[in-house]
């Protein structure tokens, strides 16, 4: 048990470091096993070093720092253990447009493999998806959908 | 595999029934606050079987019936039916296409069905597990839920990491 | 003590209930006592149904109702015990542009008596305002503020 | 009464002194991610007398010191001043400019100054007392403030009006 645990431990601290790294274009995160060692029952603490920054811990990050942060890490369990689809709700509203306009372009290069369901305002966001839904309510309460294309 | 067509009928703010037709890539789920985005996902988590109310937003199982408006008094009975694509055979059983419905009543009580033919709840868990969903807690993030896997204890984080492998 | 709480409480559920109502433009909420009548230590519950529904559970909102309830909430206490400033750091961000244009309405309606800090990604809130600060960081992890104006 | 300027220097991300002048209106402050936005909202009740950690998302007083940069060492010490408007007398002191000055050390120690004249952080609290500041908790709203009102247990609300009051 200790042993596959340190196995899976291992693939997806690779991969949350390195999304981390390409979605905020630098700067490095990291998983850590704590206590240190124990395998068997250690649990996952996660450090998060944005670009030009000295400040690791999470709650020093700024509200849009702590959603990649977020994303990275969901998207590198995705990258071990794909899901058929992903469904995302409004999760980019904190991102400014540079930061969302990555997470969008993270969100294409996996779209070939994994089905994307993203609840979203935001324009850019919309532009990246293939089919596009409009809810609406014309009678108060009562919802219906739209099917949209720009 | 991937989904293909969602209809929710009577479930939350939804009293007329509504198709959506999934990409296999990316849809997009747009719309003005209040308008039932976020009832979609939900109709779409409790379809596949989840049962915290905490999760679908509700106190108990019943108050996904939509309760009526201004001008429609409530009714008593809402159904969601999901259909996936499964021409890769990630989901054993063997159909190409696997319709999972799920429908409840005012007293509670829910039917499942799978390709028209009642099931159990177990039944539908069992099947989907395989394939990953259901495993990976991250795949269905919800309004808010970032910050909760932010706050999440050291023990929770492993924990999921030991559900999804 | 018990007759002073029941007079700040009912001017603070007279203000709630007429700032959401012009928030959500109909609709109605309350503050109710609980346990009833326990004015001496009874705790305040806040009960919320947006125009046109039936459910009235906090829970049950959508993340853009509960943030135009909570905005409801603080105003009405400001109405009620003014502050002479107010700090808002992103408040709304969970807002359509309709809800967002009826909340900069109601900052701009107040800002002759109480003085607002908006922190901000949106241009709307950006354009009710006298006063723009930019903030970056031309070096990574060193904040400066530049003066903007439209 | 109301604020007028804001000077930052040392505190968070701001190694090099930092000056805002606020509209008696409206004044906001855009920005990209990390610039530095909720820093400053954190200096500004920082100098006010906010002593919980939690609330300016820190583990100790002295995280609040600029701790370097790629390029910059750690520096030693932080210092936030504001001054406020007084014409209308709201704040009892015979000022008709009122500059508050905090600073903080590597060692945690804390100074105050009012106008210039070394003081406790009693003497700022209970000033700012008789005004509304620091009375109204909805008053400062911080990122994700609202959902944390919303949470509130009923007795935490009645709590908030009562200091209010
Ligand atoms: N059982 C029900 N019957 C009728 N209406 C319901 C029911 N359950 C929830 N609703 C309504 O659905 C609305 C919430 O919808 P939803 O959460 O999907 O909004 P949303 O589109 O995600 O909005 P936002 O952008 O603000 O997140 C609420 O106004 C609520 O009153
Ligand atoms: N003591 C410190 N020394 C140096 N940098 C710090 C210090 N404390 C916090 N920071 C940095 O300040 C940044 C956060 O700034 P802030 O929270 O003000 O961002 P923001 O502009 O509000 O962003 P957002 O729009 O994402 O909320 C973080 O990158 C953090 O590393
Ligand atoms: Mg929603
Ligand atoms: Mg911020």
């Amino acid at each position: 048990i200790a042993h596959r645990f340190k196995e899976s431990f291992d693939a997806l601290r690779e991969r949350f470091k390195s999304r981390f790294e390409s979605l905020f274009g630098g700067g490095e995160a990291d998983l850590l096993l704590i206590p240190e060692d124990d395998w068997v029952s250690g649990g996952i603490e996660v450090i998060a070093r944005p670009p030009g920054r000295r400040v690791k811990y999470l709650s020093g990050l700024s509200g849009g720092e702590r959603t990649l942060t977020g994303i990275a890490l969901i998207f590198s369990l995705l990258d071990y253990r794909p899901s058929p689809f992903v469904v995302l709700d409004e999760v980019e509203a904190p991102l400014d447009e540079a930061n969302a306009a990555r997470f969008i372009r993270m969100l294409k290069g996996l779209s070939d493999r994994m089905q994307f369901i993203v609840v979203t305002h935001q324009r850019l966001t919309m532009e990246a998806a293939d089919v596009i839904y409009g809810i609406t309510m014309e009678e108060p309460g009562a919802s219906v959908a739209v099917s949209l294309k720009f | 595999m991937h989904l293909k067509h969602l209809e929710i009928f009577g479930f939350k703010s939804f009293p007329e029934r509504v198709s959506l037709s999934f990409s296999p890539g990316i849809t997009a789920v747009a719309g003005p606050n209040g308008s039932g985005k976020s009832n979609i996902v939900d109709a779409l988590l409790w379809v596949l079987g989840e049962q915290s109310p905490k999760t679908l937003r509700i106190g108990r199982i019943q108050d996904v019936i939509f309760a009526g408006n201004t001008s429609r008094k409530p009714i008593s009975y809402a159904e969601v039916s999901i259909s996936i694509d499964n021409c890769d055979g990630s989901l054993r059983i063997p159909y190409s296409e696997v319709v999972i419905k799920r429908s409840v009543d005012r007293a509670g009580l829910c039917e499942y069905y799978l390709n028209g033919t009642p099931c159990r709840l177990k039944d539908i868990q069992d099947l989907l597990m395989d394939t990953g969903i259901g495993r990976n807690a991250y795949a269905i993030v919800g309004q808010g839920k970032i910050e909760e896997i932010l706050n999440q204890r050291p023990e929770e984080r492993r924990y999921v990491l030991e559900e999804a492998v």
